[in-house]
């Protein structure tokens, strides 16, 4: 248990630090694992700055700032023993416009180099492009949800009118 | 092994018969705002082995059988299969001989829910174990559900070590 | 102090069932107070339904629908009691395009009521169209803030660019 | 009585003298992730008496003085002013003779803060009351942190009392 847990860490740690870099274009990161008596008992620190800022507390991070830090570790994770299916319910939604679309060419990368399937679910116009293909959920009856396979045009529409 | 298609029937806002195909790649879910986008998150993390309503948003387990609206009665039934496909018939021990594995999770209203794999009733352990030895399951990390991107950074430090355990 | 309670009580639920509709373009909603041996122990519960929608526990609504009611209550207690500040920080985040359109019709018509001053922090397209000014914060110099006034046009920019 | 400007210095990412008028109608504030704009909301907050570095996302309220950048040395002083102008001269009796009422904090590194109220040094109990009578302050319900706008549908009924007692 104890060799696997932190062999695993080593891994995802450098992960970690390549995709933060990446995700932030600069700055630095990383992972330290907490002072207890046996490491299976030990929790998982993270540090982080972003390019140009000092190293901090992480709750002083904004919003986006947290949002993209999170989705770092979560793929560190994933390109250390990958998971068949990642599922991202609207985890675009704290981001501009800039890190949208880092954000999607990381997973478009992640999902070519791991084979995960992704289903990314989102109101974002740029993470819509970005995807292979393209659902729609309509209450055409209200209350009730159906599916339809939709093309970019469509979609913008569904996001327009609702 | 891939996940290959989701079908729901009577799952919350799902009442009627739905097929979601879940192919190589990034698939997109848009909509407006509640026609039913995450409730298709929690028919996955259901059929998985879910067993906490609250982490599905109900009350009760109840919750998650269609409710009925102004135009439609509810229902006392629901059902969510998983399609996995295992082209190289690679996968744990259980299944490694099949081309194909689906597994099936139905509920009645008043009543629990019981689990099909291949057709054949199996135990919820069964199932958890089944998706634990693929690297998901309903509490994996890699299903983020809305709001929740920023948890991880607000967790403290012992709640993060699922995530190496994940990863080893 | 429970006259009080109660009358306030009343005027709120008024205006949240007025504004929930308006918001939602239909369906209905209401407040209860809880059962407690003395008023001002009790607490606040919400009934919402959506349009089309049976009456159901809050937590089974959508992350959209949620923030939405959230605001009819908001500004239920505001046109009761005006304050004279209100900051909404990306409250729109989780809206769809139809929904920022109604959230901002709303903001406007409350502005011109009660004279409560509005800030409010977006990212969305909709919404800065919608202000009567803008203020753009930028980082220059790397993690020192700057707060310049913008016109749409820069802020658009400001938008894309980061 | 009316909000007619904030002023920061010191403050968070704000080392520079910053100031955002606060004029009628709608004022939307834009820029890209971490650039400062939610720094701004807890400028407000922290002038108007908050007393917990936590609600302004810090472990201590020196956490809120201008801790540096690769390219600048850190602070040990922040000051924050809000300017309210009264030109019907209402307002609560502290203040009802005068056109213009300025509130403002200061903190220094390792020291307490201390308020001033029109250049006169103040308790931060004055400061609470001054805006709890002008129906609002550092906890007032008009106030959405970021991320918090569904924590009123998710809160327990005792803890939306709270809404009802501002409406009163
Ligand atoms: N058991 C049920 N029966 C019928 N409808 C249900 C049931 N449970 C939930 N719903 C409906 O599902 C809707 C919420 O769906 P969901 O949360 O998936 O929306 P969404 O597409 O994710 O929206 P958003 O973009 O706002 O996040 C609610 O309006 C609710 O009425
Ligand atoms: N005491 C401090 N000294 C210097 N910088 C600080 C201090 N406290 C916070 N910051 C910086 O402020 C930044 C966060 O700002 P803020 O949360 O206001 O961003 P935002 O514009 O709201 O972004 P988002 O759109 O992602 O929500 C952090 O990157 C942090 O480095
Ligand atoms: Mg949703
Ligand atoms: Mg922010």
């Amino acid at each position: 248990g104890r060799e696997r847990l932190l062999g695993s860490f080593d891994k995802v740690n450098q992960h970690f630090q390549e995709l933060f870099v990446g995700l932030f274009g600069g700055g630095r990161a990383h992972l330290a694992m907490t002072e207890a008596e046996d490491p299976l008992d030990a929790g998982l620190e993270i540090m982080a700055s972003p390019p140009g800022k000092k190293l901090q507390v992480m709750s002083l991070l904004s919003g986006g700032e947290q949002a993209l830090t999170a989705l770092a570790l979560l793929f560190a994770v994933f390109q250390t023993n990958p998971s068949p299916i990642c599922v991202l319910d609207e985890v675009d939604a704290p981001l501009d416009d800039a890190n949208v679309d880092r954000f999607c060419a990381l997973v478009s990368r992640i999902a070519a180099e791991t084979g995960t399937r992704f289903l990314v679910i989102t109101h974002h116009r740029i993470t819509m492009a970005r995807m292979d293909r393209l659902f729609g959920v309509t209450m055409v009856e209200r209350g009730v949800s159906q599916l339809v396979s939709v093309d970019l045009q469509a979609a913008e529409r569904i996001r327009r009118t609702g | 092994v891939n996940f290959a298609k989701l079908r729901l029937a009577g799952f919350k806002s799902f009442v009627d018969p739905t097929e979601l195909w879940i192919e190589p790649g990034m698939t997109g879910i848009v909509g407006p705002n509640g026609c039913g986008k995450s409730n298709l998150v929690e028919a996955l993390r259901w059929v998985m082995g879910e067993n906490s309503a609250r982490r599905m948003r109900g009350g009760e387990m109840d919750d998650l059988i269609f409710g009925g609206t102004t135009a439609r009665p509810a229902r006392n039934v629901a059902e969510v299969t998983v399609l996995l496909d295992n082209p190289a018939r690679t996968g744990p021990a259980l299944l490694a001989e099949v081309p194909e594995i689906e597994v099936a999770r139905r509920i009645e209203r008043g009543g629990g829910s019981i689990y099909r794999l291949n057709g054949r009733e199996t135990r919820q352990r069964d199932v958890q174990t089944l998706f634990a030895d693929l690297g998901t399951g309903p509490q994996s990390s890699s299903l983020v559900s809305q709001g929740r991107v920023g948890a991880i950074i607000n967790a403290k430090p012992e709640e993060r070590r699922g995530l190496l355990e994940e990863a080893a």
